[in-house]
């Protein structure tokens, strides 16, 4: 699972 | 993803497209800065590095492909289409932008989590967006007036950094990991700048 913030974000 | 977030990617999405779209219809592109949008292509080219690397879901890697796609096309028609880039006002759009590029990739030099091409780009990008906006800004004080579509454009991308900082509380509050100083600190940076635009919106 991705939670890496805020890696995962736009 | 939480409902900021998708709020924000929508509004983020919105303001590039009814740019895009509004610039191809009218064949104008008036009050728009050319240097603004050069150097937003340049964000999501220098953030999407990871496209091919690190798949994230099928959600992000389209968002990606959009938004560079988006950005690439508004930059290529006020560039290179017959009609549009005759509206362009250069005259109004002075700002030194290689400045910001200079200087956002000077400080991704410094303020980077690891020293790879990827996490140096990465962080170049936070830092070029949190300003991207400031060649617009000056285009907006020279000519005095907003039209509809600056107007429009600018409200999308205040609602999205809005969105977005709603969506970090969010995260901060219920996710056990969140320490990425770099992206909270230019994203306050970016989001007061655009306070500062919709202030100068809003008195006129």
């Amino acid at each position: 699972k991705h939670s890496s913030f805020p890696k995962d974000e736009l | 993803m939480n409902i900021f977030r998708l709020a924000g990617d929508m509004t983020h999405l919105l303001s590039i497209l009814v740019l895009l779209l509004k610039i191809y219809a009218t064949k104008s592109c008036s009050g728009i800065s050319r240097k603004t949008q050069d150097l937003y292509a340049m964000v999501f080219v220098a953030r999407y590095l990871d496209l091919f690397t690190d798949f994230i879901s099928v959600y992000n890697s389209i968002m990606k492909v959009v938004f560079i796609a988006s950005s690439v096309a508004i930059v290529w028609c006020m560039r290179y289409h017959p009609m549009v880039r005759r509206s362009y006002d250069r005259e109004l759009d002075t700002f030194r932008h290689y400045f910001l590029v200079g200087a956002s990739f000077a400080l991704a030099l410094i303020l980077h989590e690891k020293f790879t091409v990827q996490e140096i780009f990465w962080a170049f990008s936070i830092y070029l967006e949190a300003v991207a906006i400031l060649p617009q800004l000056v285009m907006l004080q020279r000519s005095g007036n907003v039209d509809n579509l600056t107007g429009q454009y600018v409200f999308f991308l205040g609602a999205y950094r809005a969105f977005y900082i709603l969506n970090w509380i969010y995260r901060y509050l219920t996710e056990a990991r969140f320490s990425r100083w770099i992206a909270c600190i230019s994203g306050v940076v970016q989001t007061a700048l655009y306070a500062d635009f919709f202030y100068y919106y809003f008195i006129r």
